[in-house]
């Protein structure tokens, strides 16, 4: 995946992290410090569409591009994650017992081109 | 799939930065407690202690790479490994115990388990941990009841029981994994445990005296699947 810089405008993953702290979640949320959520933000050109992680193959988009000349119309695709992660979390509930557990696919780690 | 030429999360970038992170914070937030099914963001009046908290976890870390069993004591050997697969949530449970009356060869202690579970989740595995401090040498007989309620809910009753024998100073562990899954079967929240020593140990747990002593009951637990078949 490719990760968001200041002047690309193509599909990326940008980082956000949200501080348990900062919110107020720390003292029931035990471990960890906060969420690495993340998501995908950037433009999607249909030659690039269907390319997870976007550089993924060079010739795939190269033949994608050429596709993308000669179709009569376009379809614009999305930027989507295309590889997640569990958040593993310990935490108090509402009986204050103490439960950990991992939430799937909550973090992005990857984007790509639908 | 992009809907009338427009990304589900185009909106996004059309917002200035800081209402951009006003919203992400905002889903954040809501995305962690609708997967841990929660309402709301639980209202904590009893943390437990940071000593109990961490005694607890090194000694769930210890028995799953511990082999050993106790002494006539052997876990659930029908309970298979946990295999978590794709969309399956599990969960591991420490619940504390909250002392009841005692004298000075008994003790109960009550465990009060999280209102989501009952019903909706399916319980592997529940092990409680428990610190003796024995008087002297030699073996030691310690029995252990289950109650319950009954249905006057003035008194309890003894659903199980079972006898350990305790040769030294430490922790022991007992596997409460029928007694929890009976007691989400019949939709009740509490686990009542009493412990009677056959002489006077003057106090048959050193839960009061240190905080990493104090007993509790882990549990592994997955949310059931509504679609799964089962055979009995």
């Amino acid at each position: 995946g490719i990760e968001c810089s200041g002047t690309s405008r193509m599909c990326c993953r940008k980082e956000f992290f949200v501080d348990f702290k900062e919110i107020g979640w720390e003292d029931w949320i035990i471990q960890p410090e906060g969420y690495h959520m993340n998501y995908c933000a950037g433009l999607c050109p249909m030659h690039m569409a269907g390319i997870p992680g976007l550089a993924a193959s060079f010739h795939t988009a190269v033949l994608n591009l050429i596709k993308a000349n000669n179709a009569d119309a376009a379809v614009d695709s999305c930027c989507v994650p295309t590889q997640r992660r569990p958040l593993s979390l310990l935490y108090y509930d509402r009986d204050s017992n103490i439960i950990k557990t991992d939430i799937p696919d909550m973090i992005v780690d990857a984007c790509g081109c639908t | 799939a992009p809907q009338g030429g427009l990304c589900p999360a185009c909106g996004l970038a059309a917002l200035p930065p800081a209402s951009q992170r006003d919203v992400l914070i905002a889903v954040a937030k809501q995305s962690i407690l609708s997967k841990l099914r929660l309402p709301d963001r639980p209202n904590i009046t009893h943390p437990t202690s940071r000593g109990a908290l961490l005694s607890a976890l090194r000694r769930m870390r210890a028995q799953h790479t511990d082999t050993t069993v106790s002494p006539g004591m052997p876990h659930d050997s029908s309970i298979p490994p946990l295999r978590p697969g794709a969309g399956v949530q599990e969960f591991e449970l420490l619940s504390f115990a909250e002392s009841g009356s005692s004298t000075s060869r008994s003790v109960r202690l009550h465990f009060h388990f999280t209102q989501e579970l009952p019903g909706s989740t399916e319980i592997l595995q529940a092990t409680l941990y428990l610190f003796w401090a024995v008087p002297g040498p030699g073996i030691h007989p310690i029995t252990i009841k289950f109650l319950q309620p009954d249905p006057t809910g003035l008194s309890m009753t003894t659903v199980s029981e079972t006898r350990l024998e305790v040769q030294r100073a430490g922790w022991v562990t007992l596997d409460v994994g029928q007694a929890v899954r009976s007691l989400f079967g019949r939709g009740s929240q509490s686990l009542t445990v009493e412990l009677e020593v056959a002489e006077d140990w003057s106090s048959p747990l050193l839960a009061g005296h240190n905080d990493s002593h104090w007993p509790f009951v882990a549990a592994q637990a997955r949310v059931r699947m509504p679609h799964r078949v089962q055979r009995r």
